[in-house]
């Protein structure tokens, strides 16, 4: 029995950038 | 106005190419090519520490790196925050109710088999922030 190779599985959100604007409070 | 800037990757990472398997935040699976807006607006709801953000294109143009690299400015958010993001001409952003859009969407085919549109100036593209945790 050959057992099927594992596919990776990418989180939703690494393909989304991040942009992180400066914020002053 | 407050400006950052940040530098992707000299290489694409491997989740942008065709059929490659992405999790949304309820543990559904899909394929990249087939996301659409709504998955990562209900993803972002369910998560606790990250929200989305509309990054509106302001300007793009060729880097002076290289001119296999372009410069995207961004507006981020209510507030506007000026971001400038270096990035491989074919690397693809997500483009509210559009899809996957890039500076050279036929690159982007060729190298990812992926699916893309020309980016552009005035596209509103997902991006992503903290939540503030109070």
């Amino acid at each position: 029995n050959v057992e099927p190779r594992s596919v990776p599985v990418f989180p939703w959100h690494s393909l989304v950038p991040f942009l992180a604007p400066t914020q002053s409070d | 106005s407050p400006q950052s800037s940040t530098v992707a990757p000299p290489s694409l990472p491997p989740y942008f190419i065709k059929g490659s398997i992405i999790q949304l935040a309820d543990g559904e699976l899909k394929r990249v090519e087939d996301l659409k807006t709504e998955d990562f607006i209900q993803s972002a709801e369910i998560s606790s520490e990250l929200k989305i953000d509309s990054s509106t294109v302001e300007r793009i143009e060729g880097s002076h790196t290289s001119p296999n690299f372009a410069v995207v400015q961004f507006s981020v958010g209510e507030h506007r925050a000026q971001v400038s993001v270096e990035v491989l001409v074919e690397y693809p952003f997500f483009v509210f109710g559009q899809g996957w859009s890039s500076c050279c969407p036929d690159r982007t085919t060729q190298l990812l088999e992926l699916p893309c549109t020309k980016l552009s100036v005035g596209d509103v593209c997902i991006s992503l922030t903290l939540k503030n945790l109070r």
